[in-house]
């Protein structure tokens, strides 16, 4: 299983659509001081389920849809989708395509979709359960967060284990 | 629960041992229970001591030594329980290229596995990469995606040849 | 007291309104104070808007940017307030190599009034010093000084060359 | 006013005695990850009376001392001096040249000289209060605290600019 596209349109910086097809094996992401890196990052924790704005580094959801630029008027919903390939059926979902999405509308309204089908964020969690990927412990480090796992109390760290287990 | 704990537990533990000896070059390191009494609660602690040194309070470890010592962990978690990709935001940022180049390398060896998304500046783990995805801002506050070829991409990142000052 | 507070702060706030613009090549940036009323307690707080963005919540800034503003800050206590000498132990770590050369060409305006250390890893801040020198552990956990000549650092540096990716 | 010279012995992993001279200008401190820079800047603060065990990386204050490694013993005291160029008088005392100097022994005996002549650290601390270096709110940044700025609250942020005024 991997993830093959990242596809999103208004979310943060990514105010017009774009698509990115990833390749199993090392893909970096590259490019000047505030053009876009990390959020790809927090398009990917939100898509699956995230819903701590800190980590988003927002301060209230609404932050995530696109709010404008000197060229650019804000939009009024933010949408990412990620397409996995299942051919070896670690999601366990009889497709060997797995396409999940959520959206946010600046109205507040806020959906998911599994396989272009809505559903709950709880189907999202549940789905990515056993891969290890609905909680993010270990499998999403960060910008300035690797020390974390030196520096956090023993029993935080023992939920990272937890989490492995 | 508690066996199933205890596995993953003894499993990253060695793991552990053998990749920050691995990324060190040398030296050693441990995870320890703080309550081995109470399986199921315990807090997770840690003992690491780079080559040629004593043993300290991990507080003491220098930025680099900090943050490769967590990645050996991280880098343990994934061996045990591997999830389907990972994505690192800068994690080798406070590493010297001696070590972004042990760091780079060991990601390697994942890449069969567990697919990653690395997000760097650093030219030595671009080189490791398969492929490269560049972010701009052609247009103010809006990104994009380019596709990079890496020499392009060495000449904006912080690059450097590996001879010790 | 509520005077040369008041004095100082204006002076604070007018040269990192200047700096940030200059560290950024444009956007601006201000710091007011939460509680106007009660000049001798209230709190400081601050904008940043980089150049062509919209201005949003600082937490939503990219790591490079967040590094940029908070030295652009330091930097305009330090024109208000040189200290005879002021220690960076890698300040520069989060940007990237166009804005390292804003960073390290602002620093030089500080040589005349106020000596500075600066602690690194990358080529660019160390061309702009004055003389440079290397720690080195040949000796195993042990720490000695070496001179350093500027060619041999390089090799070792985080280094680039200017261009866009 | 500047920094002339460092000399120390026995703190942190510097085990024999070393002379670092400085220059007016930016002198810029360059070697591998763990090789002893950050240890330089602890060095400075500890004698202008740090302290806060924590600031120091350190969990009690014997851990400035040279506590040894694979090649060394560990050694009994640790022992800083800073020189400073006086000729403007900056330093409210009638010497063209300064020297403040720090020593702690395992045994816990701590002793403060100035130009020599035991001191208590009181007079340090006065010594230098009017050059802004006795609280280095912002005169000394540590490794990964530049953003520390930002993500203070307004409150903290004030001290910084109480001590400029
Ligand atoms: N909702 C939004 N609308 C428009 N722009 C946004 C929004 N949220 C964040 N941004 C902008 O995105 C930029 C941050 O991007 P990001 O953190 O991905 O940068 P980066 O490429 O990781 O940079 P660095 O190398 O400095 O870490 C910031 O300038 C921020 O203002
Ligand atoms: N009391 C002590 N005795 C011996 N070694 C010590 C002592 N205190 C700290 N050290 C060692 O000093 C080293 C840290 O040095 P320092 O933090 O100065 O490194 P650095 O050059 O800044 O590296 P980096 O580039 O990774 O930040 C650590 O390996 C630590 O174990
Ligand atoms: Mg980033
Ligand atoms: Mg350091």
């Amino acid at each position: 299983m991997f993830l093959k596209q990242i596809e999103m349109k208004g979310f943060k910086s990514f105010a017009d659509s774009i698509c990115i097809e990833l390749e199993q094996g090392i893909n970096a992401v590259v490019g000047p001081n505030g053009s876009g890196k990390s959020n790809i990052a927090d398009a990917i924790r939100w898509v699956l389920g995230e819903q701590s704005v800190r980590t988003l580094r927002g301060s209230k959801m609404e932050d995530v849809i696109f709010s404008g630029s000197n060229s650019r008027r804000a939009v009024n919903r933010a949408e990412v989708t990620l397409l996995f390939h299942n051919e070896d059926g670690k999601l366990p979902i009889e497709y060997s395509e797995v396409s999940v999405t959520r959206r946010l509308y600046r109205s507040g309204e806020s959906e998911y979709l599994l396989n272009k089908k809505p559903c709950r964020r709880k189907d999202i969690i549940e789905l990515f359960l056993d891969t290890g990927l609905s909680k993010q412990a270990f499998s999403i480090i960060g910008q300035g967060q690797v020390e974390e796992v030196l520096t956090s109390k023993p029993e935080e760290r023992r939920m990272m284990f937890d989490e492995a287990s | 629960m508690k066996r199933r704990f205890s596995t993953t537990y003894q499993a990253i533990r060695k793991h552990f041992k053998v990749i920050f000896q691995e990324l060190f070059g040398g030296g050693d390191a441990d995870v320890y229970l703080t309550n081995e009494d109470e399986l199921l609660t315990s807090g997770v602690d840690l003992i690491a001591r780079p080559p040629g040194k004593k043993r300290q309070h991990l507080s003491l470890l220098s930025g680099g030594e900090k943050s490769l010592t967590a990645i050996a962990l991280l880098f343990a978690v994934m061996k045990v329980r591997p999830t389907p990709f990972c994505v690192l935001d800068e994690a080798e940022a406070a590493l010297d290229e001696a070590n972004v180049k042990r760091f780079a390398s060991y990601l390697r060896t994942f890449r069969e596995r567990m697919q990653c998304i690395v997000i760097t500046h650093r030219k030595t783990t671009m080189e490791e990469a398969d492929v490269l995805y560049g972010v701009t801002m052609e247009e103010e506050g809006v990104s994009k995606i380019v596709s990079v070829k890496l020499e392009d991409a060495k000449e904006v990142a912080q690059e450097a040849t590996a001879t010790g000052v």
